[in-house]
């Protein structure tokens, strides 16, 4: 962020999820942001075509943590040839579940006068991230030691040049949070909790050498499925 | 005292981590 603003969670910068041609005019692009404790899907709608649209709504296919809208899409005015006008459509994770692949995908149909429209978009996981999920140190402990190793991912995430501080600092704009540090051998190591909207919680360790531009990131997760996804996030967050 | 076991007992998970 600039000078004065909060830093926040990560947004990543919107594209383009339904192209013009694919529509009847209509382009939009899009992207997710967890701001304030809420999930946004923030969207651009562009009109292209040669009439005005009106009577726009939206709906999501069922999909891998419930995320739905949580009120209407709040196009309040006709939108006339060439205008874009910027929305924000507030959501929430009660809608209905069921898994994805990948697991972030999104599908989405969007109806206007003309016609209905469908897509697919991918949201970071980290949109998912609550705030309170600073697990107790005890509880950590003890859960670290309970998740059995074949739950253990580990990847490598190459040409980093922060430090453990820094990093740490980063992540906790995000919900990812640092329960503790110590430093063994010229190595840092955090460990992280996070926990996802359906109560999931990933148990992390960072490791940070000095001697390398290259972190080690362990995840343990009674799901593991979501380790994948968790990573991707690791490696957004640090590098924006 | 519970504080310095938890200290105590993260400080042993990292060693133990870091050297295998």
């Amino acid at each position: 962020g600039g000078v004065g603003m909060a830093t926040g969670s990560y947004v990543p910068p919107k594209a383009v999820w339904l192209p013009a041609m694919k529509a009847k005019g209509l382009e939009i692009s899009g992207t997710f942001a967890r701001r304030g404790g809420g999930i946004h899907m923030d969207l651009s709608l562009t009109n292209n075509a040669m009439s005005i649209m009106t009577d726009f709504a939206i709906q999501f296919n069922r999909n891998s943590f419930g995320l739905a809208p949580a009120g209407p899409l709040q196009v309040l005015t006709p939108l006339a040839q060439n205008q874009t006008i910027d929305v924000s459509l507030p959501l929430n994770t009660n809608g209905p579940i069921m898994k994805m692949e990948p697991l972030n995908n999104l599908q989405v149909a969007v109806k206007n006068n003309i016609d209905v429209f469908y897509f697919s978009c991918q949201y970071p996981i980290s949109l998912l991230f609550v705030e309170d999920g600073k697990m107790d140190r005890q509880v950590f402990l003890a859960t670290w030691k309970d998740i059995p190793s074949e739950n253990e991912t580990q990847y490598q995430i190459k040409d980093f040049h922060l430090n453990s501080d820094a990093a740490s600092t980063k992540l906790q704009g995000s919900n990812v949070f640092t329960v503790a540090k110590r430093t063994v051998d010229a190595q840092d190591l955090l460990y992280q909790s996070i926990k996802l909207t359906n109560g999931i919680w990933a148990l992390a360790e960072l490791r940070i050498q000095s001697i390398t531009p290259n972190y080690m990131l362990a995840l343990k997760c009674r799901a593991p499925e979501v380790s994948q996804y968790i990573c991707q996030c690791y490696e957004l967050l640090l590098r924006n | 005292e519970l504080d310095d076991d938890l200290d105590e007992a993260f400080s042993r998970l990292a060693e133990c981590r870091a050297n295998p």
